[in-house]
């Protein structure tokens, strides 16, 4: 009936009573933050054309540019413990969430499932998550070239020519490997991924990343197969995390940002490795 | 040194344009992933050599100058855990776990274990009870897991400290559990 609250001393998580992100307090600041899972449809067209190929392995082309919302209202879940703090969202019956906060740490983790795909309406489906906020970032936002230094991508602009868009959403889509980030003078946004996505600001504040695909014509630039990946049958689930970054743009006593979210990005991109073996025969004294 | 070169060799295959966009054919990706699952598990034999000489030097050097050999480990990886899986935590009562840091400072982690009960306690390697944390895998992901296995929680800890390069083992146990009537927790004579 009123707002949910996870977090520690570094970062707060609100989520509204319909169950969705609605603000996050971190590193002195508030601001209305939401976060949602959308989707386009995939373009079908008549791939003897150029100019009107289908959505496919190589092209992400969405269906004039619509977007579907998967939901209205959330069912969500609360874990709270010393160690780490859970909110568990089910936006329908093949997207769920758990965000989550530990004890120590300064951003968030959004570890997402979506899939299968349903496409009883013959329609192909490109997923995104949307994060939006009120930072005014002017247009510009930026992308990273395989971990190392950021790219500035300015909305509907090129740097050498002069762009007319006939796609808006695609024509703004840029590789994001490890990091989406955008910011204006008071605060800044960032998003690390755990592998390569497509990602984009389409609108002032906002950062999207595509999670999961499922389309069924061919995009005709040569794999002769639509991207419509199955398992018995049944659509490919994807399980992945996003690590939600927020705070001042400026420097914080010392410690920008940005350098948190290179130590972070290190850890989650190279994590420890992980050795499991059967003490059967042993109990803890003679392991030790 | 053969399981090294399989791994190399698959490593180059998938710098192929599009094993890294992913615009191979439906087969062709289901080959990538069978070529790249046979070197991982080939080289977990050699990380797991590796563990071994390690930790059987350490022993002996501290209390014997003997070598022993009754310290070999099955350090196994569990490469679905990132669907929650690993068949030693969900079907053995006490397991250590290993955790070695590839990068080149201490770093720490909060770690997650797919395990089939509630109750449990972790110990790191000075002999010091972990603060944990049990909290129940999601519904949607009980729905995709192997219904073989059996974990519907999930053990959190925080692995502090982790040397550079190096590795630190916790050690795991099921509170209450069958062997733990059966046998005390006191120093038995070693044989």
């Amino acid at each position: 009936s009123s707002l949910t609250v996870i977090g520690n001393e570094h970062i707060k998580l609100g989520f509204d009573t319909n169950g969705f992100l609605s603000e996050v307090t971190a590193d002195g600041l508030t601001q209305i933050i939401s976060q949602e899972f959308l989707y386009y449809e995939g373009a079908k067209g008549n791939n003897e054309e150029f100019l009107n190929r289908s959505s496919g392995a190589y092209i992400f082309r969405p269906n004039q540019n619509k977007i579907h919302f998967v939901a209205t209202q959330v069912e969500i879940e609360v874990y709270r413990g010393e160690l780490v703090q859970e909110v568990r969202q089910k936006f329908n019956d093949w997207i769920s969430q758990v965000v989550r906060v530990y004890r120590t740490r300064s951003y968030a983790e959004f570890e997402w499932l979506v899939g299968p795909i349903p496409v009883d309406d013959n329609v192909g489906k490109e997923v995104i998550t949307r994060f939006t906020s009120g930072i005014e970032s002017a247009g510009t936002f930026y992308t990273d070239s395989n971990g190392r230094e950021m790219i500035k991508r300015r909305r509907n602009q090129r740097d050498t020519w002069n762009l007319k868009l006939n796609e808006e959403v695609s024509g703004n889509y840029y590789p994001v490997t490890t990091k989406i980030a955008l910011e204006d003078g008071t605060a800044r946004m960032a998003i690390l991924t755990d592998r390569a996505q497509g990602g984009s600001s389409l609108q002032d504040g906002a950062i999207e990343l595509m999670v999961h695909r499922r389309l069924l014509h061919d995009d005709a630039f040569g794999v002769g197969e639509a991207l419509n990946e199955t398992e018995h049958g049944e659509g490919l689930i994807a399980r992945g995390k996003h690590f939600f970054f927020f705070g001042q743009s400026g420097n914080r006593s010392g410690v920008s940002l940005k350098a948190s979210e290179r130590i972070a990005q290190l850890g989650k991109l190279l994590p420890a490795w992980k050795f499991f073996s059967n003490m059967k025969s042993y109990n803890s004294e003679e392991w030790l | 040194e053969a399981h090294l070169t399989f791994m190399r060799e698959t490593l180059g295959i998938m710098q192929h344009h599009d094993a890294i966009t992913g615009t191979e054919k439906q087969k062709v990706a289901l080959d990538y992933a069978k070529r790249m699952s046979v070197g991982v598990r080939a080289c977990a034999t050699n990380t797991r050599n590796v563990l071994n000489q390690l930790s059987v030097k350490s022993e002996t050097s501290s209390r014997t100058s003997e070598p022993r050999t009754d310290y070999i480990f099955d350090f196994k990886i569990c490469p679905l855990l990132n669907i929650t899986s690993c068949p030693v935590s969900e079907s053995n009562d006490r397991f250590a776990l290993t955790l070695y840091n590839p990068l080149a400072h201490f770093t720490d982690e909060y770690v997650r274990v797919p395990v089939p009960h509630y109750d449990y306690k972790v110990i790191d390697n000075n002999g010091a009870a972990m603060d944990i944390q049990i909290l129940p895998v999601p519904h949607s992901v009980m729905k995709i897991k192997n219904k073989s296995l059996k974990a519907e929680y999930e053990l959190v800890f925080f692995a502090t400290n982790l040397p550079p390069m190096g590795y630190r083992t916790y050690y795991i146990e099921k509170l209450n559990s069958s062997e733990n009537l059966c046998r005390p927790n006191v120093s038995p004579k070693k044989t």
